[in-house]
């Protein structure tokens, strides 16, 4: 037998729905069931084998596909770079930018590198208490400024105090944005250019829908993302926004948070991660 | 009022005064896409699509009304029934607490909404009943002092105390806002603890506050909610962004509560009354 068109309508519009069901963006679920279209029609079938196991396997391929572009692994890159490694953390408002910073400073402090933050939301009131209690806390330096002074200059400043004192790592937080706020995408890019960063996370959070897919391409016009973050997995979501955000700008999920302590950062799976989609 | 290729889908389907069905189907197939883009619950998209196709169909258009007219007469309809209407708070003497999801916008809209009331010329009082997230007190302080508005909050860690001393303290207030700490239905210690808050503060309004980009999630989180302390008003925030809100609807429709506000920027003065016709408009696309 050999699949046709009609035959992957049904199931491919049920695997569309789920998809979109788990907050997949639409044009993202649009492009990558077409795509598994395209590889289906014309191959041959055998007369037993169901047309609905066919089709979710080959979509299940095509996800891991999309979410293993560019895999990287943060901890062998910050073992293989020169230190000290600048990471600047971005994203819209809320999304748990500085409770992921908290949580892989405790992780790369456990994992003996020396941590620097750069208190980089100077805008945000109680951004510099929340940074510094966490600082506290995990017991890693914290270099601020005054509210309201110029993010650019405090990172500047964490990198080199980074320098002088031989510290490993600085992990530079900034204010959550609008990507739509042409003022504030401009000072990110001026963030990431007086100091440009080895690497530039995005973070989001697993329940957001289809915005997902518009900031992670909007920040990603404004400055380089290397990786993103994706946070509130526990939510009790499917997380789609991961492959929204994946497909979108082509770069790997480097972690999942899963809760507020700074214990609750997961490696990024993509085998484990489509099998839950798929759950 | 309604996105390029919605105009375009309802262009065709009246061309000569009577309904072409497959014109209906492709108006309909482009609602769809515009409000799965949009957020809105699959489901509700679904059973709206049906009910739409079926009215577009079966109904007379009234007397001197055009088919097109009729057509997009009965999508705003239905829209509309889908979403309510916007009703701001009333402007009298009340205790008012604050939930939701961990970073939709509840410390940042409890000023805004302080400072609303104390523009109208009521006493705003607000109470910091997150001793969770770290710097909680301190933002929402800074953000009280700025405003002149009176805070109560406590350095332990006794949220239930906190709200029970803080109300003795500020009685003499005309309005209280209690802000609560970030939770999500899965977190049952946090979602009990919401529940002892609110029976000892006894709140008039629970406004349910939520992200404009929350997708499918806020079916399920709206109703847990509900089902806890009984939701009576949703605030949409950060509409300033690109997310249309539909995630957010989903919520109006789960609590049968209406949407009191929604929030449109990072500052004090950036709250709005919702306005049902241009939602629908950005809903659309
Ligand atoms: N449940 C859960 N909550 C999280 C997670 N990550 C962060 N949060 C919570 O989300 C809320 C916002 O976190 P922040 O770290 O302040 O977010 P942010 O991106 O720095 O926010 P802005 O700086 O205001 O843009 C806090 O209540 C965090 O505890 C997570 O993985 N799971
Ligand atoms: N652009 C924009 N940002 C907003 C809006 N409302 C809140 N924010 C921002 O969203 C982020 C989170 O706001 P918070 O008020 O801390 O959120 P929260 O719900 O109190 O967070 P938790 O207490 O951690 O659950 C902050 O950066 C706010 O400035 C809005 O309407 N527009
Ligand atoms: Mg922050
Ligand atoms: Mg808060």
């Amino acid at each position: 037998l050999i699949l046709d068109e009609n035959d992957l309508e049904g199931p491919l519009w049920d695997l569309e729905m789920a998809l979109l069901e788990s907050d997949v963006a639409l044009p993202v679920a649009e492009s990558i069931i077409d795509a598994v279209k395209d590889e289906l029609v014309g191959v041959h079938k055998k007369i037993r084998a169901n047309t609905s196991d066919i089709v979710e396997t080959a979509l299940r391929n095509a996800l891991i596909g999309v979410m293993s572009k560019e895999m990287f692994d943060l901890d062998d890159f910050i073992a293989n770079a020169t230190k000290p490694v600048t990471i600047v953390f971005t994203g819209v408002n809320g999304t748990g930018k500085t409770t992921t910073i908290a949580k892989v400073a405790s992780r790369l402090k456990d994992a003996g590198y020396s941590v620097v933050i750069a208190s980089g939301d100077t805008f945000r009131a109680g951004a510099t208490e929340q940074m510094e209690k966490h600082a506290e806390r995990i017991g890693v330096k914290l270099i601020k400024h005054q509210h309201g002074g110029d993010p650019a200059a405090v990172v500047y400043d964490a990198v080199q105090h980074a320098k002088a004192q031989h510290r490993d790592v600085v992990l530079a937080d900034t204010a959550g944005r609008m990507h739509t706020n042409v003022n504030l995408m401009d000072q990110l890019e001026k963030i990431c250019r007086v100091t440009p960063p080895d690497l530039v996370i995005f973070v989001d959070e697993a329940v957001a829908g289809n915005d997902a897919v518009e900031r992670a391409r909007e920040f990603n016009t404004v400055v380089p993302i290397g990786g993103s973050i994706l946070t509130k997995v526990d939510m009790d979501s499917k997380g789609g926004a991961a492959i929204s955000i994946a497909h979108i700008i082509g770069k790997p999920i480097l972690f999942l948070g899963t809760g507020q302590k700074y214990g609750d950062l997961v490696k990024f799976d993509a085998g484990w991660y489509v099998d839950q989609l798929f759950e | 009022k309604l996105g390029d290729s919605l105009q375009g889908a309802i262009k065709k389907i009246a061309g000569g005064g009577r309904i072409d069905k497959r014109a209906v189907d492709e108006m309909i197939k482009e609602i769809q896409r515009a409000l799965l883009q949009s957020d809105v619950n699959v489901k509700h998209v679904m059973d709206l699509s049906t009910r739409i196709r079926e009215r577009a169909l079966d109904e007379k258009p009234p007397a001197g009304m055009g088919a097109r007219e009729h057509v997009i007469r009965i999508v705003y309809d239905e829209l509309v029934r889908l979403i309510g209407e916007g009703t701001p708070l009333a402007l009298s003497k009340q205790t008012i607490m604050m939930v939701g999801l961990q970073g939709g916008g509840k410390t940042t809209t409890t000023a805004k909404l302080a400072r609303y009331f104390q523009r109208k010329g009521l006493k705003p009082a607000v109470i910091c009943a997150d001793t969770d997230r770290p710097g909680a007190y301190d933002q929402l302080k800074m953000l009280c002092d700025s405003l002149n508005i009176a805070f109560y909050g406590e350095r332990t860690d006794d949220p239930i105390g906190i709200v029970e001393r803080g109300l003795g303290e500020l009685k003499a207030y005309d309005v209280k806002i209690i802000d609560t700490a970030g939770r999500h239905s899965l977190e049952h210690d946090l979602i009990e603890q919401m529940e002892t808050i609110h029976a000892i503060s006894k709140p008039d309004q629970k406004l349910l506050v939520l992200d404009a980009a929350i997708g499918q999630q806020a079916t399920d989180q709206a109703r847990t909610f509900h089902d806890s302390i009984g939701v009576t008003g949703v605030i949409i925030t950060k509409l300033d962004g690109t997310a249309k809100g539909g995630g957010a609807l989903s919520a109006v429709s789960e609590t049968g509560a209406p949407i009191a506000f929604i929030g449109v920027g990072e500052n004090i003065e950036d709250l709005e009354k919702f306005e049902t016709d241009r939602f629908i408009s950005q809903l659309l696309g």
